[in-house]
């Protein structure tokens, strides 16, 4: 059958304790831009990466993803798109 | 004022109303049969005022004359756009006129000559923008909890994609949005989330296979045409809970909702449109009930909803009395049902979850073959913040490897008898993933008692030539239960048989489910989940333990009786025929035997005799092992055989030195010098003496000492002192007839020491002189016992 690709985004949601100035220091230290708060999904927080590409089949690397070493960041996830229908 | 059937009285200015069948439909110029009694909820006086309903799709038209008046920016959001303003993106094919349809069908104004009448025409609507624009966990998350305590109702017209090979479901962000909005949404008592169920009828979809409709968070809502008939498109799905109207064929009437650029359209179909139905009638029976939980919404949809005039070939009455069917779940919303419910609520008891143990036994699930796996499940009944008894949804977690997962089909079947399809075969999933931890969901064995055996059944149908070298595998299974574990319903909830007073009759399911219980006072041994008779083999459930007796019933006892031991959590299981006691059913699990047995101690087996290198102990119980030189023993230290190399030395083996020395554990060392064998240094460490000695306690004297006789019975050279009767002073023998002088206090009599309390002298009497002793001894009369006792001392004097 035919593989189904995944898309990833230049987008991540990150787990970061310590509140959202930290949050907003640690993604700033990588290039990121902190969106905000997910949601009220408390510590996690919607980075995005303008000098990443926006749609990819390969997952992104680079020193931007060198974030997950800091102690502070507990998860990080590359967001994928997924295929949504209307009903 | 209300008057039941006259559903016609209200009359709105909006041009759509007339046609809106699926609001009046019962009156009898159409073909439908059974209504949502929308009119007789709104005749009860509820509209959805102060109710909030946010759309999730691709935004919504706020500016639209039908909805503006009930548009509310604080349920609304740009997730796509990062911004507050929900208005969806234009383009030539208005494809983004999905959520303003939406909207439409819940909160479009009422009698504002504009389009139609929404279903809770006072409710506050709103949009989240989400669906025109990369989905990703994130976006959904953050629709999924856009202000909780604010939102009440989140309407949900999407999923997976329907092509009947897909399995997906909420990621990782997501699933917590959604456990965050149930725990803490609506200030503790749960956001409702309603969703569309399965789309994909033409591409065999089954909606077990999206994430979001399995959820024990959504109500998952099915379609049904005018005429009652399925949907081309629509799914069978366990998960499905409630029906409302769509439309099916291209010949069905459609639903009828305002549309993009301000416009008014009555070609809305699909599951899309039934969900957004639901939440309407859902923010109806919120307004009679503020206080009613995500559970409570669900329990009410349940006993309300009906079959009506729905067809489906697999409607089913399930043990609790529920009519229910893969199609439609438990049938056609009925809103003025709904309201009378909530109105008299009371709160279902708290939700108790258990996960009962997982069933690792992998079984091969071979081509045209079926298997079966059975659970029996407890209910976890031995803990109290798990316990189950009356469920509500029941989750099942399974892992499969197969080639074709599209081949496989899967049932599970409730201890009641119950049966639900969980996934059915899906002709274009060519997959080769099978289901990883995949959790499918039935709501089919509602308020059906959850202790008993489940069975799960997986069948595997090829489709097409399949290579038969790799077979499926299911490869674990476990249940999860959810329900309460007391009765949910308090008689306050059960329907008023004689008040009923609606418009059209509600059957009260729970009516019999239960009703030829026993009534009687339950057995002490019982635990409070009931039984169904006075006898301790009655119980539904035991307080302490249980044992099968032979004819397989179940005996609830305080105790596990003689033979048997605890086994798993209550059951008391058969112990090895010889034990009296014991902690498993092996022979040599004993702990103590039946009587003519004793227990070896080391084998923990019961036995008749007591093998060599075991001696009886005191109690004559256990077989205990002598010490390690004594091949045979009597007691722990008193060896009677030797094993080999050693020799018995007294009691003792000890390693074979020559006469004279003994062995030290190093060497042999000489012995005392009146030792001729010994078992150590020291005097009194003789087992013989020398020539010239006697052994007497473990030392060799020359002569024997006081309260000792010299043995003569032992043929050898070896003579031993031994140590008198207890009663005598001095023997010259064994036993009590040998003594030759007595204690003081006693007086010897032919060798036999008496107690003597009178014992005269002659020359103690005053008599005359020849007292009485003397004419006693005079006359040769101490041969008589009586004088001899009394004149002892003048009697044994010489002469």
């Amino acid at each position: 059958p035919a593989c189904r690709t995944r898309v990833y985004t230049n987008h991540w949601a990150v787990r970061i304790t310590g509140g959202l100035q930290e949050a907003s220091r640690i993604a700033s230290k990588y290039g990121y831009v902190n969106i905000g708060q997910i949601g009220t999904l408390k510590d996690y927080y919607h980075f995005y990466h303008s000098k990443t590409i926006k749609r990819s089949v390969l997952s992104s690397r680079g020193t931007h993803s060198f974030i997950s070493m800091e102690p502070k960041v507990e998860w990080i996830q590359q967001q994928v798109v997924k295929r949504r229908i209307k009903r | 004022d209300y008057k039941a059937g006259s559903t016609q009285t209200i009359l709105f200015n909006d041009p759509k109303w007339p046609s809106m069948w699926y609001m009046h439909c019962n009156d009898n110029t159409h073909n439908c049969q059974s209504d949502m009694n929308i009119v007789g909820a709104w005749k009860r006086g509820y509209t959805g005022k102060n109710v909030v309903v946010t759309i999730l799709d691709d935004g919504i038209e706020r500016n639209h004359p039908d909805l503006i008046q009930n548009y509310d920016p604080y349920a609304s959001f740009d997730v796509n756009g990062n911004d507050f303003d929900p208005m969806p993106r234009y383009d030539a094919s208005n494809e983004n006129k999905h959520g303003t349809r939406c909207a439409g069908e819940v909160a479009a104004t009422a009698n504002n000559s504009h389009c139609i009448v929404g279903i809770a025409y006072t409710a506050k609507i709103g949009g989240v923008r989400m669906l025109d624009g990369d989905v990703t966990d994130m976006v959904e998350a953050k629709s999924l909890s856009l202000n909780p305590q604010y939102i009440h109702i989140y309407s949900a017209s999407w999923g997976p994609d329907d092509d009947g090979k897909t399995v997906d479901g909420p990621a990782s962000l997501a699933r917590q949005a959604f456990e965050n909005g149930i725990r803490a949404g609506r200030r503790g008592l749960g956001s409702i989330y309603v969703w569309a169920s399965g789309n994909g009828g033409r591409s065999r979809d089954h909606c077990s296979c999206d994430g979001y409709t399995n959820s024990i968070y959504t109500i998952s809502i099915s379609s049904t045409a005018e005429s009652g008939k399925k949907p081309w498109y629509l799914e069978e799905c366990a998960s499905t809970l409630a029906t409302t109207y769509s439309s099916g064929e291209s010949y069905d009437r459609k639903i009828i909702t305002t549309d993009l650029r301000h416009r008014c359209t009555d070609s809305h179909t699909g599951t899309s449109a039934s969900a957004p139905m639901a939440a309407g009638i859902i923010a109806l029976a919120l307004e009679a009930n503020p206080f009613l939980t995500w559970r409570d919404v669900q329990h009410i949809i349940v006993r309300t909803s009906r079959a009506g005039h729905l067809n489906a070939n697999d409607w089913k009455t399930n043990a609790a009395g529920y009519k229910v069917s893969h199609l439609y779940g438990f049938g056609l919303m009925d809103a003025e049902a709904m309201v009378i419910e909530a109105e008299k609520w009371t709160r279902v008891p708290q939700q108790h979850v258990c996960v009962e143990n997982i069933d690792r036994q992998i079984k091969t699930i071979r081509p045209e073959h079926h298997v079966r796996s059975i659970y029996k499940a407890t209910g976890c009944a031995d803990n109290p913040n798990h316990h189950v008894i009356y469920l509500e949804h029941v989750v099942v977690r399974i892992t499969i490897t197969h080639p074709r997962r599209g081949d496989l089909a899967i049932y599970l079947t409730s201890p009641s008898g119950t049966r639900s399809q969980l996934l059915a075969n899906r002709l274009f999933d060519h997959s080769m993933e099978g289901f990883k931890n995949w959790e499918f969901m039935t709501t089919h064995c509602w308020s059906e008692k959850a202790a008993g055996d489940w069975i799960l059944e997986i069948f595997d149908t090829p489709s097409q030539l399949r290579n038969f070298k790799t077979p499926g595998k299911l490869k674990e299974w476990s249940l999860v239960l959810y329900g309460t574990s007391i009765q949910p319903y308090s008689p306050r909830n059960d329907f008023p048989k004689v008040e009923r007073v609606r418009s059209s009759p509600i059957e009260d399911p729970t009516e019999d489910y239960g009703t030829d219980d026993y009534s009687g006072p339950c057995n002490a041994e019982c635990s409070k989940v009931g039984c169904d008779g006075p006898g301790p083999d009655h119980c539904t459930d035991c307080l302490h333990y249980y044992y099968k007796s032979k004819n397989n019933t179940r005996i609830c006892v305080p105790n596990c009786p003689p033979g048997h031991y605890t086994a798993d959590k209550k059951r008391c299981k058969k112990c090895s025929p010889n034990c009296e006691t014991c902690i498993g059913s092996h022979s040599d699990q004993c702990v103590t035997c039946k009587s003519g047995y004793y227990l070896n101690e080391e084998t923990n087996t019961c036995i008749t005799n007591c093998p060599d290198g075991f001696y009886l102990d005191k109690n004559k119980i256990v077989c205990r092992k002598c010490s390690e030189n004594c091949k045979t023993c009597v007691e722990f230290q008193t060896c009677t055989e030797c094993r080999h190399g050693l020799s018995l030395h007294g009691s003792r083996c000890a390693i074979r030195c020559e006469d004279g020395k003994f062995h030290s554990g190093r060497e042999c060392e000489p012995c005392h010098r009146s030792c001729a064998t010994c078992a150590g240094a020291g005097i009194d460490a003789c087992i013989n003496c020398t020539d010239g000695y006697f052994l007497e306690d473990g030392r060799c004297v020359q002569s024997c000492s006081t309260g000792y006789y010299l043995d003569h019975s032992l043929e050898d050279t070896f003579k031993n002192c031994k140590r008198c009767d207890a009663s005598c002073l001095n023997c010259n023998g064994q036993g009590d007839k040998n003594c030759t002088s007595c204690p003081s206090g006693y007086i010897l009599d032919a060798g036999v020491c008496v107690a003597g309390t009178v014992c005269k002298d002659a020359t103690e009497e005053s008599w005359a002189e020849g007292g009485f002793c003397t004419l006693v001894k005079k006359n040769n009369l101490c041969q008589r016992k009586v004088l001899h006792q009394l004149c002892c001392k003048t009697c044994t004097q010489k002469g």
